[in-house]
């Protein structure tokens, strides 16, 4: 029905617009719609980094292009917000400046969503309330050791 | 609602029951690489009821079962079960008012999953209606895959669309 | 030409054998032929990270997978040489132990071959005898830096 | 034979000339994201003969061109150059005696790449001639871009077959 994808198309638009200079330090973003039907046109994302006037995504940085994922990813929260969110490793292509303000964006979130997250990353790891090793002291096998932020930045430096 | 805990046994390189804690909001999971990690993220999207061998990087549903390492032999079942706090009563419909919700899946090496409510067994559809409208499931952007985040961009305009209404 | 084939596979294989154990500091790897002409026979990998009995290449994890897959990359270097090897971010799913073994192996090839690597790890960053480092001093504008060891951790830590 | 140095000007976000000099065997390129570190990958490959768009990450070829920012107008063409130090005369055929070789591409917005052999315009088919059996080519082992490394091993039977033979 037209006017629930309308609302639909809206409120992730709007939320995309918000969450992008947030995780970027600038710039802006939207969705364009590419048809004039709502009942069958298709949704195309334009994304401006600070300073660019880059045309298509594909243009965009590998960091950039997952930093631009991310905050589709949360607006999507903002429409429904779902009771977790489970990321793997999604800071691995990310400077520190842009995982710094990644992890801002989280604290934030995590109000309401609660976040599980699998990083090698250091500031990442900082952000945790609750930090969860994995090791294979036994080979091939998986065991759960209780680790703080030393041990886990140890754990991320040892195999 | 949120996570309390997972509780893994013979799935994949979690061989001997393992508890996973996510006592808050910020919980971050770290090891090495090739220590078990992203098995975890493979456990929540297989006990939602994901039916794809090829979406949990196997070529087979039995290769969630684990099969065996240098000093440990294969085993013949691999069980996940996912604990919510649903205190707050999100989890719609008659389990409004369990405090507690359990969803469990077990398989065997012949093929057939069972899965189980608190407890009690009930259909793959059970657990799939549970989760309906709350944004998650097996394949949900709540749930981001290892090396996959920039797809949700590069995706062609018909799939975005799709990918918007599903979340809706 | 089977026997130019035959050539070709052998010694690959023979330096993905070698390479792999090095890579991951134990465990072993091959290239398995899966017909018997060798005029339209396919390849397949075999790897076993060290405790690993697994069967199939695709349930490796995300840095098992990039590791094997540098492993194979360099044993082609040992058959054909080129004269540099340029590399974008292959350290990015590595875990510091496994980034240590990797720089090791680069650093010794880099006696017959020329290295050009991109990366945000600062292990990998210790490897080079030149930092070129790239800004946006000007949004949008890409600019050459002589940077030092701690101006290119900088560099990476901001936008 | 090594590269000594690579000269880009209005090549994606180089606008202005820029050389960036590769005095050792271990150099490496550091910089924020989106600060153009894979562009000059795009750069080496698209001077060795990449002719296909969507290789270089863009939808048409005069995406290399840079089309503005902020604070700067589009330009009118990009050009690239890679210098090589020959001095083992590794580099084969008659450009053996040459102790420096430099190939360059230029491109203007009307479309047609013109080619040069240390300034000495030539085709397209002599630049890939030039680095037969060197194991370079715009698609080469020797030059891995962001986020395919794994692909090497991910292959079909059939492609790693075709991959080990082009590599010979
Ligand atoms: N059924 C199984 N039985 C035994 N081992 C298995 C099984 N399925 C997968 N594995 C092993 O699990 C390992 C992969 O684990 P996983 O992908 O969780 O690693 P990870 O911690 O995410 O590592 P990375 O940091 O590299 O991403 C592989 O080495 C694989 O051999
Ligand atoms: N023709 C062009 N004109 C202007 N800018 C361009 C052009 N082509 C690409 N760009 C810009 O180049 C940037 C991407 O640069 P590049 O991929 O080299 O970044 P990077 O340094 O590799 O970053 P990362 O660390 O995230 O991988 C994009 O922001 C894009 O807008
Ligand atoms: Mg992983
Ligand atoms: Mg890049």
């Amino acid at each position: 029905t037209r006017s629930r994808f309308r609302d639909t198309f809206d409120k992730v638009n709007r939320g995309f617009q918000n969450m992008f200079p947030r995780l970027f330090g600038g710039g802006k973003a939207s969705l364009e719609l590419t048809g004039d039907d709502l009942l069958d046109t298709g949704i195309t994302v334009m994304a401006h980094p600070p300073g660019k006037r880059n045309s298509t995504i594909h243009l965009l940085s590998g960091g950039e292009k997952a930093l631009t994922a991310v905050a589709l990813v949360f607006a999507i929260f903002h429409l429904n917000p779902a009771p977790f969110c489970m990321l793997d490793e999604v800071d691995a292509p990310l400077d520190d400046a842009n995982v710094g303000r990644f992890c801002a964006l989280v604290r934030e979130m995590s109000e309401k969503t609660q976040f599980i997250f699998i990083t090698h990353n250091k500031i990442t790891m900082e952000l945790s309330q609750q930090l969860n090793g994995i090791t294979m002291k036994e080979p091939g096998v998986s065991r759960l050791v209780a680790v703080d932020l030393d041990e886990a930045a140890a754990m991320a430096a040892s195999a | 609602m949120r996570l309390s805990k997972i509780k893994l046994a013979g799935f994949k390189t979690f061989v001997d029951p393992t508890t996973i804690p996510f006592p808050s909001n910020l919980v971050c999971i770290v090891g090495p690489n090739g220590c078990g990690k992203s098995n975890v993220i493979d456990a929540v999207r297989w006990v939602m009821g994901e039916s794809s061998a090829k979406h949990l990087r196997g070529d087979s549903m039995s290769d969630v079962i684990f099969n065996g390492s240098s000093t440990r032999k294969p085993v013949g079942q691999a069980s996940i079960e996912l604990v919510f706090d649903n205190s707050d009563g999100r989890l719609g419909g008659e389990y409004a008012s369990y405090s507690e919700v359990a969803i469990k899946r077990v398989v065997s090496r012949e093929g057939a999953s069972n899965y189980f409510l608190n407890g009690v067994r009930c259909r793959r559809r059970d657990i799939t209606g549970i989760f309906l409208g709350t944004g998650l499931g097996p394949r949900s952007y709540a749930v981001i895959e290892q090396g996959t985040i920039s797809r949700f961009i590069e995706a062609k305009p018909e799939e975005m669309r799709l990918f918007l209404e599903e979340a809706a």
